[in-house]
C-alpha cells in the first residue's frame, strides 16, 4: 500500500542545515497495524506528513496504493487525502470558534464521490464522536473542552470518512490511562475488524506493545524495524 | 504557600451548566512535589489555571503566601506570576513567529524587580534551553520544532524567571520516555536542591511516583489526596 525509498526532507536555516529525515525506506502493506517509535525530534511528524500526503520530500519517491504520489496533481491529491487517509495531528488543527460536532463534519462537506445530506452527515459526525466518549461535548468550540477533549474531537474527525488508512500523530499524549485505552481498542478494531490500514506515532510503550509492527527512527532515519526480524 | 477553599467554576452553555470544578479544597505547603491526575476532563487544567492565577473561580476563596488572591489589583497579580510563578501550558501558548531564544526571553523582559540587561536575558534563556536539551534549536520558531521540542520551550519559558512555584500541566505528554525523564530529573531537582513549589498535572503514573503527594481529581472534586493517608 505504501511504498517509499530513500525519502529526505532537509530545511535550510541560514548557513545551517536540518535532516529532518535523512532516507528513510519503508514498505506498508494493506491492513497493517504499525507503531512509529523514537525520541523527541527524530522525524517522526515529518515522515507522517509525506506519508499522509500533506507535504513533499526534499528526495526520494513515495508510492500509494501503486499510484507515484508525486504526479498527481494538486485536485486528486485533495480526493486521496479526503477519502482515502485519515490524519490526527499532534497538534489537533482544530477551527477555534466551530464546535467539535462541525469540525469533525467538515471532511464530510469536503467529499466529491458519494456525497452525503446535511441530516446523514451530522448523523455520522455524532457518532463517532459519541465512539470516543464526547457525545455530552459536541457543541463545545475547542477552547470550550480540555486538551484530552481536543485531542479526541481531532481523532473523530480523522475516523469520519472511514478511510482506508489512518495516521495518528500521538493520539493518546494528552489522555489518562482509561481514555487512552478506550482510543487504543478503538484503533485495534478499526484494524482488526474493518481491515483499515492504522499507522500509530506514540511514545507510550503499551500502545506500541498492542501494534503487529513497530519501526523506530532515530536521526532522520529508520534504525530498527520489527518486520525485518521475521524475514 | 496555597490555600484552596471551596473553589467552583461553572461555565454556561445556554441551558447547559458544566461544572469543571464543583468544591475543591486544597492545602499546598512551600516546597511540595505533587502530582494532580485524573481522568480527561476531571478539571485539572481548570484548578492549575486558578492556582497560577490565570482565572478566577465562580465561588471559593484561594489564598497565596498569606494574600487573599482576589483582592490583589491587576498589577500586582501580574507581579506575583511574573517572579514567582512559573507555568507550562498544557497547549504551550508560544509566540510563533519569535525564536525559541525570544519566547523563552519575554519572561525575563517582562520584570520589573530587579531588572536583567538583555545581554543577561540573552545568556540565562540559552542556559535553561541548554537544560532542556534544545541548544542546538534556540533559533527555530514554533512551527520549524517538532511536538515534544515545542513542549520542551514551554518548560524553559516557565523556568527562566527561577519561579517558588511552578505548575506544569502535562509536560511530559509529547515526549518519548527517556526525554521525559529529562525532564522530570529537572523539575526533581528543582524541589530537591532549590526547594521550589512543584505541581505537575500528569497522565503518567511514572511521573505521580516520582512526587511525594498525589492529588486525584474526578468531576471537579478532590477524589483522593495521599497526604490525607498519613495524618
Ligand atoms: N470555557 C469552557 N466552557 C465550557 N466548558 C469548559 C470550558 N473549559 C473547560 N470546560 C469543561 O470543563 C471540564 C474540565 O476541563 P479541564 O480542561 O480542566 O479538564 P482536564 O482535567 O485538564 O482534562 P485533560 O486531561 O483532557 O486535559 C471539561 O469537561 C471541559 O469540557
Ligand atoms: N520547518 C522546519 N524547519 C526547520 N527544522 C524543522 C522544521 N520542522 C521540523 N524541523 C526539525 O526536524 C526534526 C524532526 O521533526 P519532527 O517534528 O518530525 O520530530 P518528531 O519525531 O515528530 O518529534 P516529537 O516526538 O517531539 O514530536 C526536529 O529536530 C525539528 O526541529
Ligand atoms: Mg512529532
Ligand atoms: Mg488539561
Amino acid at each position: 500500500l505504501v511504498q517509499a525509498q530513500a525519502l529526505t526532507k532537509t530545511y535550510r536555516m541560514g548557513t545551517e542545515v536540518v535532516r529532518a529525515l535523512d532516507g528513510v525506506d519503508l514498505t506498508i502493506d494493506k491492513g497493517e497495524l504499525i507503531a512509529i517509535v523514537g525520541t523527541s525530534g527524530s522525524g517522526k511528524s515529518t515522515l507522517m506528513n509525506l506519508l499522509g500526503c500533506l507535504d513533499t520530500p526534499s528526495s526520494g519517491s513515495y508510492r500509494l496504493a501503486g499510484l507515484p504520489v508525486d504526479q498527481l496533481d494538486d485536485e486528486q491529491l485533495a480526493e486521496v487525502r479526503n477519502r482515502h487517509i485519515g490524519f490526527v495531528f499532534q497538534s489537533f488543527h482544530l477551527l477555534p470558534r466551530q464546535s467539535a460536532l462541525d469540525n469533525v463534519v467538515l471532511p464530510l462537506v469536503y467529499r466529491r464521490t458519494d456525497p452525503l445530506s446535511p441530516a446523514e452527515r451530522k448523523r455520522r459526525a455524532r457518532e463517532v464522536l459519541e465512539k470516543v466518549g464526547l457525545g455530552d461535548r459536541m457543541l463545545h468550540k475547542p477552547p470550550e473542552l480540555s486538551g484530552g477533549q481536543r485531542q479526541r474531537v481531532a481523532i473523530a474527525r480523522a475516523l469520519v470518512n472511514d478511510p482506508a488508512l489512518l495516521f495518528a500523530d500521538e493520539p493518546t499524549g494528552n489522555l489518562d490511562s482509561k481514555t487512552s485505552e478506550e482510543i487504543l481498542a478503538l484503533l485495534v478494531t478499526l484494524n482488526r475488524e474493518h481491515g483499515r490500514t492504522v499507522i500509530v506515532v506514540t511514545h507510550e510503550p503499551d500502545v506500541a506493545r498492542r501494534c503487529d509492527r513497530t519501526v523506530q527512527l532515530k536521526d532522520g532515519r529508520v534504525v530498527h524495524d520489527t518486520r525485518a526480524e521475521r524475514t
